[in-house]
């Protein structure tokens, strides 16, 4: 969950 | 009204195997300019982002912007109906809940269309943001779908080195070792052959094949590749 959170956050999903 | 035609089907058909196995469905969004997507996979581990321009269609047209979700199986199922060097075009109305490909063979006598249902997905707007890579490497496609493909028999993962001399992929695992290096070409006689390397400092990374091998799916809408990196971001 951590880095599909991250990715989500680099990528600007909120 | 929303039109877009491509001469020969085998492009949308290129696009569409690049993506549908990263998503399931997407939203393919409209505008003056062309049609965008831009969507977290599945897994919500990597991000395609897809810019079909206007200008790349042999007739386009977008009077209101429009977002069409799209299932991409769906979608998959009508394309695989289009012989390659059918004409597409794709047709939509404003507000529309529809959208019809049509497929005309080249010589005018079948003429065939299909309606899909759109779907109402939720929007992000995403996006890869504007990143100085370290090390950013050109090489033939082919040759790195090879290499991908080749090393994921010896591994779940995939090392790539980068220094100014060359690039190092490498992987393994309980079968052994696996180690492929490509030396920045000396000459370029062919550009699409060619492995062009602009460093700024030496990188090593590494990424699941999984994901590798997805993206190699693209392999065939271009002769080469650009490989983007820098220590912690995304390739």
């Amino acid at each position: 969950g951590t880095i599909q959170n991250w990715l989500a956050g680099y990528f600007g999903a909120e | 009204m929303f039109e877009a035609r491509l001469n020969a089907s085998n492009v949308l058909k290129k696009v569409l195997d690049a993506i549908k196995d990263l998503l399931n469905e997407a939203t393919f969004d409209c505008s003056d300019s062309g049609i965008q997507l831009q969507a977290m996979d599945n897994s919500h581990v990597s991000l395609v982002s897809l810019s079909l321009r206007s200008d790349g269609f042999d007739k386009y047209r977008c009077d209101r912007n429009l977002s069409m979700g799209m299932n991409l199986a769906n979608m998959a199922k009508i394309m695989k109906c289009a012989n390659n060097d059918d004409t597409l075009t794709m047709k939509a109305q404003d507000n529309a809940d529809t959208v019809t490909f049509m497929f005309e063979s080249q010589n005018q006598e079948k003429v065939s269309d299909y309606e899909m249902k759109l779907m109402n997905l939720d929007q992000e707007h995403l996006g890869i943001p504007e990143t100085d890579y370290a090390c950013v490497v050109r090489m033939p496609a082919m040759e790195f779908a090879r290499i991908c493909r080749d090393l994921s028999q010896f591994g779940e993962s995939v090392v790539i080195s980068c220094t100014k001399e060359g690039v190092k992929f490498s992987a393994s695992g309980d079968a052994g070792s696996a180690n492929i290096k490509l030396a920045q070409t000396s000459t370029i006689d062919k550009e699409d052959e060619s492995v062009i390397i602009e460093m700024q400092e030496p990188v090593t990374l590494t990424f699941a094949c999984r994901y590798l091998n997805s993206f190699t799916k693209a392999t065939p809408l271009c002769n080469q590749v650009q490989l983007s990196m820098s220590a912690d971001v995304p390739l």
